[in-house]
């Protein structure tokens, strides 16, 4: 995936099975956002793979003041590709069968 | 302990922890 300078990282084992996930995020290089990043640590939540909107959320962390406005869609990316490759790593592990 | 809760009006709750170390993308 794009080097974003945000990234995202699994907060737990993903069993393949649950469909809401423990996700945990921040800023490795704060020179490729926008705005001014206020270094509050790493953000950790939790993110439905199959009801959820990576950009919404990201939304919520401008709303809750993590990021400013002008980052939401760099945030927002970047948790889009690490849920794409959580699916993905999920769709290679279904055992053959299936 | 550096953890600290932010509930967003839509109800997600965001648990903002120190950045691990080693993860730390080297300067």
């Amino acid at each position: 995936a794009e080097d974003t300078g945000v990234r995202v990282e699994l907060n737990e084992e993903d069993d393949g099975k649950k469909s809401s996930i423990a996700l945990k995020l921040w800023v490795e290089d704060p020179k490729k956002l926008k705005g001014k990043y206020k270094d509050t640590g790493a953000i950790e939540f939790t993110f439905d793979l199959v009801n959820e909107i990576p950009e919404v959320v990201a939304q919520e962390m401008v709303e809750s003041g993590f990021f400013l406005d002008c980052d939401v869609k760099i945030v927002g990316k970047s948790i889009r590709d690490r849920v794409a490759l959580i699916k993905w790593r999920r769709e290679r592990t279904v055992s053959p069968g299936n | 302990s550096a953890t600290a809760q932010v509930v967003h009006s839509a109800g997600r709750r965001f648990i903002v922890s120190p950045v691990p170390e080693a993860r730390l993308k080297e300067q």
